[in-house]
């Protein structure tokens, strides 16, 4: 499944 | 953010900050894995290439800069500027033992099969086992500087503390990243025995780690 945001973890 | 996550991201900055000023200023790289320094170098680069194209804050955007630059330095320190000192006969891990595996599995599992995903993928994957080639090392020589051993400590800990992260997260907002948090536990249970010698042999004012 598409993970929906952006990675924000460094 | 949280403070785990805070905490973690400081401990890992800590962490490049010590070994870049214990190469920088002892003028050394003795002891250090020039290939595991090459790995995070990689995994910082296969993983921030974002940096361009998704802004989350002013906070994520410099870390991310300055561990890229701090890790291209650090691997500049050893290749060149100091590779005189550079071990290389004692820093012999296969480390294509690692890539060849985590570049496979980063095309099997990952969350959407487009290119910065699956660098993305690759760099949590690579991350779990690039400090192996400097683990390998330290058991290859039997010892470690005292400074080095720091290193290793507040590396290991920003891992643990992220696993702490990712509790609080999926408690407070449901968030849960399972390859992040699989390839996190894994990282950090491969810090578990040097944690160990960390505590029960450096902690106890040893100049530095002589193994068993």
């Amino acid at each position: 499944y598409a993970l929906s945001m952006p990675h924000d973890e460094l | 953010m949280n403070v785990f996550r805070l905490l973690g991201d400081v401990s890992h900055l800590v962490a490049i900050i010590i070994l870049f000023l214990k190469i920088f200023r002892s003028k050394s790289c003795a002891g250090i894995s020039g290939k595991s320094q090459v790995l995070f170098a990689l995994v910082f680069t296969t993983r921030y290439l974002d940096l361009f194209t998704s802004f989350i804050s002013i906070y994520n955007t410099v870390m991310k800069v300055v561990f890229l630059v701090l890790s291209y330095a650090t691997v500049y320190l050893i290749y060149l500027r100091f590779r005189s000192s550079y071990d290389s006969e004692s820093d012999t891990f296969r480390v294509e033992f690692l890539l060849v595996p985590v570049a496979g599995l980063s095309f099997l599992e990952n969350y959407d099969f487009t290119p910065i995903e699956i660098l993305w993928t690759f760099s949590i994957y690579l991350e779990s086992v690039a400090i192996l080639p400097q683990l390998f090392m330290i058991t290859k020589t039997g010892e470690a500087e005292s400074i080095t051993t720091h290193y290793l400590f507040f590396l290991g800990l920003y891992r643990a503390l992220y696993l702490a992260n990712w509790v609080w997260r999926y408690h407070t907002e449901g968030f849960f990243d399972q390859i992040a948090v699989v390839s996190g536990v894994v990282q950090t249970i491969f810090y578990c025995d040097f944690f160990y010698l960390y505590v029960t042999k450096v902690l106890k004012g040893n100049s530095k780690l002589t193994l068993p």
